[in-house]
C-alpha cells in the first residue's frame, strides 16, 4: 500500500486484500479492518509503518486468545502427532524429537503409521540419523498396538518423551477418525501418569479447510496445540488465527524447512508481523 | 449455497421489476465471498467478479423473475470456461514416452506415479516407474513398494548418481528393455528453491517429456498463485493433477492455478489407493468451488 499516510477507502481494502492473501480468511480480515477503521483518526497523516505495527498488534492479541501451554513441560511426556495426508507429521516427528533430546530429554520415537508405503522405513531413517530409538510393528499392524508397545518401551527404558507419529488422515474419513481416538485411548490408559498432548500438523500452504481440519480433530483428540509446518515457503499459514479465534487451539512449533534442525517454538508476534507483512 | 444467498439479496433490494446498481453490488459481493471462502486466489477473484458483472449487465438476465438462479449459472458457466476442457488420457509419443512430475513438498506426486503407472499397464502400455527423488528419506523405498502395489517395475539411483545422471541412463536403459513409458517421480520442492528448480528444469530438458505434469495439493489456499505461477513460468509444464479431492476442501485452488499456470488439469487425485485417480470434470469441480 506504498506511502499513503491517510485511512481512504482503498488503502483498507487494499489493507483486507493483505490478510486475505496471508489466509487469514474473509472474516478474521474484515474483523482486523474494522479494527482498525475504528481508529483512523490515530493514524491520519502518519507514516504507514506505525498503522502496520497497530494491525500486528491486533493479529498478535488474536493469536493470545490461545493460551501457549510450555513448549517443554516438565516430567514424562507423550506426544501425539496426528493431521492430513502430506502436511510434514513424520519429518516433525523428527524434528521435535531432535528438538527435545537437544534439550536433554531421552527420547523415544513410536512408529504408528502402519498403513503407508514406506512409512514405518522413513522414520526408522530419522531415528538413526538422530540416533534416537523407534519402536515399530510390520506394515499393516494395528497401530494402537504399536503405540502400546511404545509408551511400555518408553517406561521400561526411563524415556522422557515418546513421540508418536500416525499416519495422514482426511478428517471427513469416520472409519480413519475412529481409528485415532482409538489411539488417544491407549495413550491415555497406557501413559496414565504421564503429561500427554496432541498436537495437529497442518500445512502452511493450506487454506480456509485447515479450520475444518483443526474442527475435526479436535472433536475426536482433543488437540492441544498446532505445528505449522512449511513455513519456509511463500505461504503464510494466516488461517491459524481464523484458528486460534475460533476454536482456541495456540500454535506452538513452526516447521521451517526439511533438515531435523528445522524446528522453532512459535512466537506470536513475530508471526503477526510477517502475517501483515 | 449461493443461489439461495443471491435470492436473499434480489429479494431485499430488488424494488420493482428492475435490480438496481446497489443490488448488483451486493449480488456480486456474495459471489467475492464465496469464491474467497473456497480459496479461489483474491486477484483471480477479482477479475472473475468483474466478468461475471459484465456479463450479468449485458444481459437481461437481472430483470427476471429468477434472477438469482440466472446469476449463479453465469457464475457456474465462467468457472467452467476458465477451468477448461474435461482431462483425457495422457498423451504419449516418444521412445519410451516420459511423463515427468513436479510439485511442492507433499502433494502427492510419488502416491500418484504409482496410480498413472497402474493406468497405463491397464490400457496395455510397458510402463517403468523410476525413482528420482534422492532427497526424502526411503522416498526411493516407498515408490519400489507403490511399483509393487501396481505390478510396475522402479528403476532407483545408482550410488552417487544425481537425478540427472539417472535421468540419461534411464532413457537409454528403458529403450533397451522394451519399456514405452517412463514415469518420473522427483522430490517436492519450494518454487523459490532456485537450485531445485534448476534442476528439474536441467532434467526436463535432458529427458523432453511428452507430459510434464505439476502434482498440487486441492487444500492449497492463496498461495497456489504464487507456487503454480513459478512453477508454470519456470518449466516447461503440459498438465496439473489435483489431489486429495476426496477430502471436503472447496478445491478453489484448481481455479487459481488454472489461470495462472495456463496449462489443463488433466486428473484429480480421490483417495490413497492405486485406482483413486479420476479425469477431470470442471463442470463438478465448479459445482464444488461453489459448494
Ligand atoms: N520445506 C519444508 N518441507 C517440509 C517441512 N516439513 C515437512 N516437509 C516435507 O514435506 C514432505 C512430507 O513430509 P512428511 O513428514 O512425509 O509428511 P506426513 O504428514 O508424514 O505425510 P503422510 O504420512 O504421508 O501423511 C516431505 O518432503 C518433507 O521433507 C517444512 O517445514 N518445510
Ligand atoms: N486422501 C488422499 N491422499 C492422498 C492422495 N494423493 C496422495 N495422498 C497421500 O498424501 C500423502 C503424501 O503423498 P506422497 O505421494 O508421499 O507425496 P509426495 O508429493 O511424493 O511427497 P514428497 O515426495 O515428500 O514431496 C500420502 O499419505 C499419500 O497417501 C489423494 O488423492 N487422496
Ligand atoms: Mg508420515
Ligand atoms: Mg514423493
Amino acid at each position: 500500500i506504498a506511502d499513503r499516510a491517510f485511512l481512504d477507502e482503498e488503502t483498507l481494502e487494499s489493507l483486507e486484500e493483505g490478510l486475505i492473501a496471508a489466509d487469514l480468511g474473509v472474516e478474521t480480515s474484515q474483523e482486523l479492518v474494522e479494527s482498525v477503521r475504528k481508529e483512523a483518526k490515530r493514524f491520519e497523516g502518519g507514516d504507514l509503518s506505525r498503522l502496520r505495527d497497530h494491525l500486528a498488534d491486533r493479529v498478535a492479541v488474536l493469536l493470545l486468545d490461545a493460551p501457549q501451554p510450555p513448549a517443554r513441560p516438565a516430567g514424562r511426556l507423550v506426544t501425539l502427532l496426528v493431521g492430513v495426508n502430506g502436511v510434514g507429521k513424520t519429518t516433525s516427528a523428527a524434528k521435535l524429537a531432535a528438538w527435545h533430546q537437544r534439550h536433554g530429554d531421552r527420547v523415544l520415537l513410536a512408529a504408528g503409521d502402519t498403513f503407508r508405503a514406506a512409512a514405518t522405513e522413513q522414520l526408522e531413517l530419522w531415528a538413526d540419523r538422530l540416533d534416537i530409538d523407534v519402536v515399530k510393528q510390520k506394515a499393516g499392524a494395528d497401530p494402537a498396538a504399536v503405540v502400546y508397545d511404545a509408551l511400555q518401551a518408553g517406561a521400561a527404558r526411563s524415556a522422557d518423551h515418546v513421540i508418536v507419529d500416525t499416519a495422514g488422515r482426511l478428517h471427513n474419513r469416520q472409519g480413519l477418525m475412529a481409528e485415532l481416538a482409538k489411539i488417544k485411548r491407549v495413550i491415555e490408559r497406557t501413559a496414565a501418569g504421564w503429561k500427554k498432548r496432541t498436537l495437529l500438523v497442518l500445512d502452511a500452504t493450506t487454506g480456509q479447510n485447515a479450520i475444518s481440519q483443526a474442527r475435526e480433530f479436535t472433536r475426536h483428540v482433543a488437540v492441544d496445540g498446532i505445528l505449522l509446518a512449511k513455513v519456509d515457503g511463500t505461504a503464510k499459514g494466516g488461517v491459524t488465527v481464523a484458528i486460534a479465534r475460533e476454536l482456541r487451539i495456540p500454535v506452538m512449533f513452526l516447521g521451517v524447512g526439511e533438515g531435523a534442525e528445522d524446528l522453532v517454538e512459535f512466537r506470536p508476534r513475530e508471526f503477526a508481523e510477517a502475517l501483515v507483512g | 449455497g449461493l443461489q439461495d444467498r443471491l435470492q436473499g439479496v434480489f429479494k431485499r433490494l430488488k424494488g420493482e421489476g428492475r435490480v438496481s446498481e446497489e443490488a448488483l453490488q451486493a449480488a456480486l459481493r456474495e459471489i467475492r465471498l464465496a469464491l474467497l471462502e473456497a480459496d479461489v486466489n483474491f486477484r483471480v477473484v477479482k477479475s472473475f467478479v468483474a466478468r461475471v458483472r459484465e456479463r450479468s449487465i449485458g444481459s437481461d438476465v437481472l430483470e427476471s423473475l429468477t434472477a438469482a438462479q440466472q446469476v449463479v449459472k453465469i457464475v457456474k458457466d465462467e468457472l467452467v470456461g476458465i477451468l477448461g476442457e474435461p482431462g483425457g488420457d495422457l498423451r504419449l509419443t516418444g521412445h519410451p514416452s516420459v511423463v515427468l512430475l513436479c510439485g511442492l513438498q507433499g502433494s502427492g506426486k510419488t502416491t500418484t506415479a504409482g496410480k498413472l503407472a497402474k493406468k497405463l499397464r491397464e490400457s496395455g502400455r510397458q510402463p517403468l516407474l523410476v525413482a528420482a527423488d534422492l532427497q526424502r528419506a526411503a522416498a526411493v523405498e516407498q515408490l519400489r513398494q507403490v511399483g509393487a502395489g501396481v505390478g510396475v517395475p522402479v528403476l532407483g539411483p545408482d550410488d552417487g548418481e544425481t537425478a540427472v545422471d539417472l535421468a540419461t541412463r534411464v532413457s537409454r536403459e528403458a529403450r533397451e528393455r522394451g519399456y514405452d513409458v517412463v514415469v518420473f517421480d522427483t522430490a517436492g520442492r519450494l518454487h523459490i528453491d532456485e537450485a531445485l528448480m534448476d534442476e528439474i528444469a536441467v532434467l526436463a530438458k535432458s529427458l523432453d517429456p511428452t507430459e510434464f505434469l505439476f502434482v498440487a495439493d486441492a487444500m492449497t489456499g492463496q498461495d497456489a498463485v504464487k507456487s503454480a505461477g513459478a512453477f508454470g513460468k519456470l518449466l516447461p509444464l503440459t498438465g496439473v493433477i489435483l489431489t486429495k479431492l476426496d477430502g471436503d476442501s472447496r478445491g478453489g485452488a484448481a481455479l487459481s492455478i488454472r489461470s495462472v499456470a495456463e496449462v489443463p488439469i488433466r486428473f484429480v487425485g480421490v483417495g490413497e489407493k492405486p485406482d483413486d485417480l479420476e479425469v477431470f470434470d470442471p463442470e463438478r469441480m465448479a459445482s464444488r468451488i461453489l459448494g
